[in-house]
């Protein structure tokens, strides 16, 4: 079982082209091993990425040094999957 | 009979669970039976839910949930509405009307060997489990794998990425036993898919920016399902084609289906609380459920009375 310990999800709010260009050259950095749940398009449309841990510095660096606004969507994915684990399993008994 | 065997449509349950709920509601109602239309790659069976009251070959609806397996909100959601219309046929006058008119085939787990894989290796996955001949990684984006502008922009031909469009068109017999079925049946009239997550109701087109022939209607009709949704608990749904509401996407599912015959044609996303994306725990399954639920009534009910 995969397991997403230290894997962030954040949500990244773009406000012109330029930076919607900026996040897709992101997506094109495979060594990130980015798993964008809603892809860059245009500047109306948030994006959603989950980063591993390994990466979760380099890409906020990135972001923040072109001047682009993100928060956290979920803190450490981990800890979500294990919540739902325990619902299931609950549920289950 | 005895009615109910305990299944909490409130919480996530396993392919092995859902399947069984789908037996049960089919010895339930006398106007719901359960056929499977094929099998995946893994071969494990692709059930529908076929609700008929009567009549042969009348025109019918079409309801999919979970083309992409980490969306469990959608399974879920399938599952609540598949025993909401069959509870009400004969109670609510809308369901009854409609019934008494049209078939409906719900198919709540389109992909069930990603569905699976979610459970047992890998919650994240999304695509379906097939082996790309000549690469490391597995599985094609079974909504970018229609022969509607396949392989255009917005899919990926790198089989590693998750939005990978497939070999070709209909690689996938996931996707392929749908299209054999809307085609052998040759009398859907509408054909709804459900997706989370984002807070979209779209349309027809996302291969090309241009409008559908039918762009006002759909507009409209997609408006007032979003007003349906709001009603209940204040969601807000973006309304529009799929290209212009979020992005250019080849091989996506309603637009085969629109360019097959099938007007009324939309795709909805499912809702976001903004903290946890398809992840959204069971607490959320019922009001996401019961939200979409009048929307989906709405758009089969403007269905019944356009008749085409």
């Amino acid at each position: 079982l995969e397991t997403f310990v230290g894997h962030q999800v954040l949500r990244v709010r773009t406000s012109n082209e330029e930076q919607v260009k900026q996040l897709q050259l992101l997506e094109s950095l495979e060594h990130l091993q980015l798993d964008f749940w809603i892809n860059p398009s245009a500047s109306a449309v948030p994006v959603d990425v989950r980063i591993p841990a390994a990466s979760v510095q380099s890409v906020k660096a990135f972001l923040e040094s072109h001047g682009i606004e993100y928060s956290i969507l979920i803190e450490d994915l981990q800890d979500v999957l294990d919540q739902e684990k325990q619902d299931m399993a609950r549920a289950a008994q | 009979r005895q009615r109910g065997t305990g299944f909490d449509f409130g919480t996530y349950h396993t392919l092995e669970d859902i399947y069984a709920e789908l037996d049960h509601l089919a010895s339930e109602y006398s106007f719901v039976e359960k056929i499977q239309i094929g099998q995946s790659y893994e071969k494990r069976p692709l059930y529908v839910l076929k609700f008929s009251t009567g009549g042969s070959n009348r025109p019918a609806i079409w309801l999919d949930a979970g083309i992409h397996s980490r969306e469990w909100v959608t399974q879920a959601s399938a599952l609540w509405i598949a025993n909401k219309i069959a509870s009400d046929y004969g109670t609510d006058a809308s369901v009854t009307s409609l019934l008494d008119h049209m078939d409906l085939f719900l198919l709540p787990v389109a992909n069930p060997d990603g569905f699976v894989y979610t459970h047992t290796s890998n919650r994240m996955w999304r695509k379906t489990r097939s082996k790309i001949p000549g690469s490391v990684c597995y599985g094609v984006d079974p909504n970018r794998n229609w022969d509607a502008g396949f392989g255009g922009p917005g899919a990926s031909k790198n089989p590693c990425s998750d939005s990978y469009h497939g070999p070709s068109a209909n690689s996938e017999v996931e996707v392929r036993s749908v299209v054999d079925f809307i085609k052998s049946h040759g009398n859907f009239k509408a054909f709804l898919t459900l997706h989370s997550y984002s807070q979209l109701l779209m349309y027809p087109y996302g291969y090309k920016c241009t409008r559908p022939a039918d762009y006002a209607e759909l507009e409209s009709l997609g408006r007032s399902a979003a007003n349906a949704i709001k009603s209940l608990y204040g969601t807000t749904f973006q309304v529009g084609p799929i290209c212009t509401t979020i992005y250019m996407a080849g091989g996506t599912t309603i637009d085969w289906t629109y360019a097959n015959g099938v007007k009324y044609s939309f795709s909805l996303e499912l809702r976001d609380t903004g903290r946890y994306a398809f992840l959204l725990p069971s607490s959320h399954i019922l009001p996401t459920a019961t939200e979409t639920w009048p929307a989906l009534l709405d758009i089969m009910v403007h269905v019944l009375e356009h008749p085409y």
